[in-house]
């Protein structure tokens, strides 16, 4: 079969790409990307983040990112987080961060492509493709054209949850992506009063759907008020967590 | 302009069309179109869902519907649920609820119309359309083609998830669909056992919102544990609130 995938383009040097999808949005597909990247790049390999999410990007807001990308001959040149992570993302490129982009599927399609043959990465050991919520255009595009070494898959416990995140399980194994590994984000959440541990959105099913899919659990992680209001500030990358810091994928 | 808005077809008559959109994932728009479907089903409207989130859809599930659409003439008949609101959603029709969708653009959007064009839903006062994330195909046809008379928002407490909500709220306005009213969901969790209400997500910023963007607060919820649980066991019907059970669209 005549491979659809995109060659790198002559500036780039990209050893592995992962996908980080869900299928359900609001699971913490941009959190767990962020906290993969950072894990990476705490281990020493030089980490790129291409947020494919084109209508909801969230990444530039997480690590503060306002400078405007800039060009590099033909090519755009990602913008780089403060512990030298590197970006891709549209919110980069739009005047204001809440302006929407209202674009039908070929062109959102579009975007994904020319972020990985019209950026400038350079030498790059993974780079991260955070993937927006469903299994439309843009998943499609991502899974079709660019060079995935496999997907990382994000759940949260709801059982609803997890109903739309086998569906992007079941749309990764048909284009056959090798699913690296699962994480279970929003598990639990600590009192900080009292201490109690309560399953907010119900008990943790993380092991048993990862064992029922045949996928390695990768993280286990709490909903942690810290975390939020550290993206919302834009210092994700001031989060204390032993997350992904052992990690191999 | 032409206007490019679907009739109804011969079998409807339906008096208000809304759209539940909020633009990021997982801040609880499907939640928010069952609970305020149920409070205007309980003030006597008769009421109907049409879920638009095609590739991730979440209606049918939580109010434990299985049984497969019939047919009346050449029309799809919608599902009833156990307090008599009629769903129509793409989880319907499929083999598994947990199948993926792998649409492209052009055919979600047909979809979303087909469920206007092609559904005997029959006298409705109200139906509700619960819309997918982000600001693309689908969004952008409901808004082009289906008669909608307003726009609820829904967004939780993050700065990140109001960031993407906003983007919503400016397409609804360049798309002139009125903004009916905003509900900011998962605004704060109240320990079970020491009772201390916990900003989990960060402050409420639900007002703060509302105000600057000139649109009626409707509601503010709490997390809920009773809630996902319900979602996820097809019961939300049962869930005990008064949120919706006053309000006026
Ligand atoms: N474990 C967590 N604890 C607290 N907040 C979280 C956690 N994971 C994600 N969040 C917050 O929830 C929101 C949604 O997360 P995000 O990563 O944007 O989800 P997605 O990319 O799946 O839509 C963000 O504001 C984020 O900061
Ligand atoms: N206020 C709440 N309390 C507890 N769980 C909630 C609440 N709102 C939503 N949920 C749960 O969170 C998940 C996401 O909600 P959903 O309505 O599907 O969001 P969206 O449609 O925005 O993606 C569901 O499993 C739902 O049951
Ligand atoms: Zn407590």
């Amino acid at each position: 079969e005549q491979s659809l995938k995109l060659p790198q383009n002559e500036y780039n040097e990209i050893k592995h790409v992962i996908g980080v999808m869900s299928g359900k949005g609001g699971v913490g597909k941009s959190s767990v990307t962020s906290l993969l990247a950072m894990g990476l790049q705490k281990q020493g390999f030089k980490v790129g983040i291409l947020d494919a999410d084109i209508t909801g990007p969230s990444i530039p807001k997480m690590f503060g990112l306002h400078e405007r990308p800039g060009n590099y001959n033909d090519c755009l040149l990602p913008v780089t987080t403060s512990s030298g992570i590197k970006v891709m993302s549209i919110n980069l490129l739009l005047p204001n961060e809440d302006d929407p982009v209202i674009w039908r599927g070929p062109i959102l399609a579009g975007a994904v492509k020319q972020f990985w043959t019209d950026v400038a990465w350079g030498r790059v050991d993974y780079l991260i493709v955070d993937l927006p919520p469903g299994t439309g255009d843009v998943p499609l595009t991502a899974m079709q054209s660019l060079p995935l070494d496999g997907m990382v898959v994000v759940t949260s416990p709801q059982q609803l949850a997890q109903m739309v995140v086998r569906k992007a399980i079941k749309m990764s194994s048909q284009l056959g992506i090798p699913l690296l590994g699962m994480v279970e984000n929003m598990s639990y959440f600590k009192c900080p009063d009292c201490g109690k541990e309560v399953s907010v959105f119900g008990p943790s099913r993380g092991e048993q759907m990862a064992l029922s899919e045949g996928i390695r659990l990768l993280e286990i992680l709490p909903i942690d008020p810290a975390l939020a209001e550290l993206c919302d500030q834009g210092r994700v990358e001031e989060y204390q967590t032993d997350a992904f810091s052992k990690e191999s994928l």
